[in-house]
């Protein structure tokens, strides 16, 4: 399995 | 100027040991309604929000929005001064370059100031969009500390379920397997033993048992804590703290390849 990173379901101003 | 004075000034030492292995440096975002912290892990798997309220406070007072640059193993080290019963003020200038500790003992028989240098760091802050959940399970906070603790020693990642029975646990690794039910469980004498499930429709979901086994060192700050879960999204570990706000941790999934 892989590891998500938590920028790609929160977004950046 | 700021100046907030905490009289329960064990919240602000529990805070630190909850964050600092988990965050290195971060502002601490103040303004007139209190002071919030959002920052990411090194490596972007895991999100902290902290909110402690104004009105928590004894005495609060934020002339204009401050980001005060802080490296949490510092402050935490300067914290670890501070007695438990002691009350905590914290200090700092418009354009200054330190923040202020003030501790007190509970029968004023003596004041400590501790300065501690500030950083500049470059933070955005990401957005984090307002989610229904599909599922919300508020279990004891030493009890999921417990859980984490037991399946670390055997895997490396957690499945979560939950369906309207309970919230499960699961794991498996090298010398085995291992399953955790938690049932809802309302008919408990103290309120802060209870586990409550709130459910839209049954959701599983993977982590890695190493973020979560972190986020559990803030179970000090409160009797219960609140999983919030939906497919394919991060799951919110909170811990709230009374009066105060919160401390919330996200989590990415892990998702299959």
């Amino acid at each position: 399995m892989a590891q998500k990173g938590i920028t790609s379901f929160f977004q950046a101003p | 100027m700021f100046e907030g004075r905490l009289l329960q000034g064990s919240l602000l030492k529990k805070v630190l040991e909850a964050i600092k292995d988990l965050v290195t440096d971060t502002n601490f975002d103040c303004s007139e309604t209190g002071i919030a912290l959002q920052a990411m892990d090194s490596s972007h798997v895991a999100l902290v929000s902290l909110l402690l309220k104004d009105t928590g406070f004894d005495h609060f007072r934020c002339d204009r929005n401050l980001a005060l640059g802080i490296n949490l193993q510092n402050m935490s080290k300067m914290l670890k001064c501070a007695g438990n019963d002691d009350i905590i003020t914290l200090k700092a200038e418009d354009e200054g370059d330190t923040i202020t500790f003030m501790f007190e003992s509970p029968n004023q028989d003596k004041i400590s100031d501790f300065e501690m240098k500030l950083m500049d760091i470059d933070s955005e802050h990401l957005g984090i969009p307002d989610t229904d959940y599909q599922a919300i399970v508020t279990m004891p906070s030493a009890e999921f500390q417990r859980i984490v603790r037991d399946l670390s020693s055997i895997g490396d990642t957690a499945v979560i379920g939950v369906t309207k029975e309970g919230i499960s646990f699961s794991t498996g690794g090298d010398i085995g397997k291992a399953n955790i039910v938690c049932r809802q469980n309302t008919n408990v004498d103290k309120e802060e033993d209870q586990t409550t499930v709130e459910i839209h429709e049954p959701v599983s979901l993977t982590f890695a048992l190493r973020y979560l086994n972190s986020f559990t060192k803030a179970t000090a700050l409160s009797p219960q804590v609140t999983l919030s879960l939906s497919k394919e999204l991060p799951i919110v570990v909170e811990y709230k703290i009374e009066k105060m706000g919160f401390l919330r941790f996200y989590l990415a999934p892990k998702i299959e390849e």
